[in-house]
């Protein structure tokens, strides 16, 4: 469903050049959680940013679904959770979390209890008519998770989701996010800076060094 | 040198309104590291802010180096670093790093050595001439942690400084603070999500309770 085929991603030239990426080759099968690790600045965010058609890879191929990245964002085929939350300051919580379903033109009637279930299992049915600033920080995350969620993608990209959460609210999220998983056999994509989590969630887990980033091994996670 | 007396902070008003802070009494002595935990959305970065002066309180008193904290922060009697990083986007590393010392118009002919021995600190020697929308989320972070030091500030107030990185450059960084604190017995008022990080640093720990936040203990650490 993702493939990267010998993927490069440099930026600058010349003296202030950096390799973020060095020759990543990697394929993500339908309905596998996998989890990609890595200390700061690996590169772990670019390689999501190449998935989503938000940077261009410098060299190599990438295909999600059988088409390219543009394609796939233009058909709206993921749903993705930024490392920071990016949510529209104007809009309600609430009206955040329906955004996809009216850009879709989603014929669902039911748009809102849609939005509502999912911030319900956010743990956020209170705040529904606040605005983003007047939510914490994770929070705010918390929101755009729920909003990643509520058009049922069959693929999500998340960029440490939990990063901005409490041990006990994140362990919750854990595993609300591997029921929805075992239910629906969505194809999950997820970077996170626990290692605990990474094993916990996935089927397999990519580890990359530091700068440049590579793929330094790839883990097979047993799941019984 | 921090003093919470029967403090509240409520957002709001009538069916909206937020309890954020509920009678919080809370005394930091000169020289200690206090680390504040609890769940998202229980009130850490709102009493950070109260003590930073960005928030006034609904009903109690704050007191910082014995002055109101508007004049603590009219006197810079801190670094603080926040939740986000807040790098201005048309400056280097390197001159983000250099601000406070530049603002405070330091007297210090080794503005540039000392921003530069903190940026080697936090391993980002080599993005000095780099704009921040080209570093990493952890990394920006790391260069807002840098700016926060290098004034050498007597009280330093950090909300989940470390939340953006793996898990070996937040030992790192640990340590790393550890070092600092106790070579130079700075006041630190840390607001982290880890429990393990909480008690490694600490020589106190400031449990809070779910929404309304409210002190629930207050651990006392041994350090040997
Ligand atoms: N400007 C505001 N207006 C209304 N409510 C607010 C405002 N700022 C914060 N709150 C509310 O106050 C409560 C505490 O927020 P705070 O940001 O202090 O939480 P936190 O403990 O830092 O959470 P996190 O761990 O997610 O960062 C939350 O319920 C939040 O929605
Ligand atoms: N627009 C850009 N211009 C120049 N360099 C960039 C740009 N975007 C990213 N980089 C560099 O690419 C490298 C990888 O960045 P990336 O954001 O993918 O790291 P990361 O693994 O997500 O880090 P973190 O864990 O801190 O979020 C970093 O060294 C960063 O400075
Ligand atoms: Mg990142
Ligand atoms: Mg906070």
């Amino acid at each position: 469903i993702i493939e990267f085929d010998q993927v490069w991603k440099i930026f600058g030239a010349g003296e202030s050049e950096t390799i973020a990426l060095q020759n990543v080759d990697l394929t993500v099968e339908t309905g596998e959680f996998v989890s990609i690790i890595g200390p700061s600045g690996c590169g772990k965010s670019t390689l999501l940013r190449l998935i989503a058609d938000l940077l261009p890879p410098s060299k190599g191929d990438i295909r999600v679904n059988g088409k390219t990245p543009r394609q796939a964002r233009l058909d709206r085929d993921y749903g993705m959770v930024f490392q920071a939350p990016t949510l529209y300051e104007w809009r309600t919580v609430l009206k955040n979390v329906e955004l996809p379903l009216e850009v879709m033109r989603s014929a669902r009637e039911d748009k809102r209890g849609r939005a509502v279930k999912m911030l319900d299992l956010v743990g956020l049915s209170d705040f529904q008519n606040h605005y983003p600033r007047q939510l914490s920080g994770g929070m705010q995350q918390r929101v755009s998770i729920a909003r990643a969620l509520v058009f049922e993608p069959t693929l999500i990209l998340m960029d440490e989701p939990f990063g901005a959460l409490d041990e006990f609210t994140r362990e919750r999220l854990n595993l609300e996010l591997l029921d929805i998983w075992a239910e629906t056999h969505k194809t999950v994509i997820f970077v996170t800076h626990s290692i605990s989590e990474a094993v916990f969630l996935s089927s397999r887990v990519v580890v990359m060094t530091p700068r440049p980033g590579k793929i330094a091994r790839i883990i097979d996670i047993d799941l019984s």
